[in-house]
């Protein structure tokens, strides 16, 4: 069937959105730099930064979706995740990108790139986790 | 009265994929 129904992603993509930094700034979710989440990982007590290298990008279950799997960290685990393809990260250095840029544009007005493999992009991990 | 309209905040970390590496102990 082409029916596919449609999964609300998380309203916080949505052009104009407000973001509260951890030092309490608030800054509109396009004009977020990396910088913004390095610092904001630097004052967390719990979170960390870590850098995830976009590894493979194969089709999902359905026909929006995508599996992407991640090298993270020093420790390059790999971790697979399946998004919408329109799913936005944050690449560092670059900033959003997403599967289907047309698609985010379209969905979120969020001004997007092309996620390709070989990209960097900002994920978290509990502190302390060895 | 009309009350005003509260824009949602959102943290920082809602935006962020939370990536956590297989662990073994």
């Amino acid at each position: 069937s082409a029916s596919s129904s449609p999964v609300a992603l998380p309203p916080f993509f949505m052009r104009g959105s407000i973001i509260q930094l951890a030092d309490g700034e608030l800054k509109r979710v396009e004009d977020l730099k990396t910088e913004d989440f390095i610092q904001s990982a630097e004052i967390s007590s719990e979170l960390k930064i870590d850098s995830s290298t976009v590894e493979r990008i194969d089709n999902g279950q359905s026909p929006n979706a995508v599996v992407i799997q991640f090298s993270v960290g020093e420790l390059k685990a790999q971790v697979c995740v399946e998004v919408l393809v329109e799913y936005p990260f944050f690449v560092f250095g670059q900033g959003w990108s997403s599967c289907c840029p047309d698609r985010t544009t379209q969905l979120f007005e969020l001004s997007c790139a092309k996620l390709c493999v070989g990209d960097v992009c900002v994920s978290l991990t509990l502190r302390g986790m060895r | 009265n009309v009350e005003p309209r509260s824009v949602p905040v959102f943290p920082w970390h809602s935006l962020v994929p939370f990536l956590a590496p297989t662990q073994s102990d």
